[in-house]
């Protein structure tokens, strides 16, 4: 089904 | 200092509702604009982001920008001294360690305050962009609430796919195989009930059903909500809470092997 993506995969850490 | 009076109570009182099993704690940022809070849950698979605008409170003062770190739990029990009719004022002095709430009942008849004691917390701050989606679909909270539900006693992952027919939800489990499948949908004399859907280009993504039903915490705070997809990016189950702002969750895809 798949890996679980972590948000900072998608989203630069300020 | 800051201060914030809400005579609708009961909006505080859904809001940590909405995000105290999603999130321990988290920082509210106040400012003379108003609250804001983004916090991610303990694995960093979906994040919270709540916007309360000054102008939305009976009253609002802050004089200047401060963290208020907060245990959403602890929160939660106070706030559940209040009764759902009652006014809420939010108070705290500047870089005070407490954050005290008072409560008024709607004839006045009945006073009551506690202090909430504040946190000091390192978190980590995404930035997300605004940006257009390939699908953007607005239903009944009640409608997602109950595709949630049902499709989280089948499966642990859901395929989202939105098309011109319209946004098909599916899982497998042992059980066996559930689709749903949501038409575009604006015949009813209430706004609240229309399904619409606005389609870029077709979408389809996989998701955690686990995180999708909790954000259904949320589903009193708003007669309908707002799904927005892309290929390759979180997914955003947002509830605008009436004149006073928005919660949004984001939840992270699963990714392809």
């Amino acid at each position: 089904k798949g890996n679980q993506g972590r948000l900072e995969s998608f989203f630069s850490v300020l | 200092m800051f201060e914030a009076k809400i005579s609708q109570g009961s909006v505080l009182k859904k809001l940590v509702e909405a995000l105290k099993e999603l999130v321990t704690e988290g920082n509210i940022d106040v400012s003379p604009s108003g609250m804001s809070l983004q916090a991610m849950d303990s694995s960093h698979v979906c994040l919270v982001s709540l916007v309360l605008r000054d102008d939305g409170f009976d009253h609002f003062r802050c004089d200047r920008n401060m963290p208020m770190g907060i245990h959403f739990a602890n929160f939660s029990k106070i706030l559940k001294c209040a009764g759902n009719d009652d006014a809420i004022t939010l108070k705290a002095e500047d870089n005070a360690d407490q954050l005290t709430l008072m409560f008024e009942s709607s004839n006045q008849d009945r006073i009551s305050d506690f202090d909430l004691k504040l946190m000091s917390i390192e978190s980590e701050h995404l930035g997300i962009p605004d940006q257009d989606y390939s699908a953007e679909i607005k239903m009944p909270a009640s409608e997602y609430q109950r595709i949630v539900r049902d499709l989280t006693s089948i499966g642990d992952t859901v395929l989202i796919s939105a098309t011109k027919e319209g946004i098909k939800f599916s899982t497998s489990g042992d059980v066996g195989t559930a689709n749903v499948t949501l038409r575009h949908n604006t015949t009813s004399e209430k706004q609240e009930e229309h399904t619409i859907i606005d389609l870029k280009e077709p979408v389809a993504l996989t998701f955690a059903l686990r995180y999708l039903k909790n954000f259904s915490n949320a589903t009193a705070l708003a007669p309908q909500v707002k799904l927005s997809l892309t290929k390759d990016l979180p997914i955003v189950v947002e509830y605008q809470v009436g004149e006073l702002g928005n919660i949004r969750f984001y939840l992270a895809p699963k990714i392809d092997d």
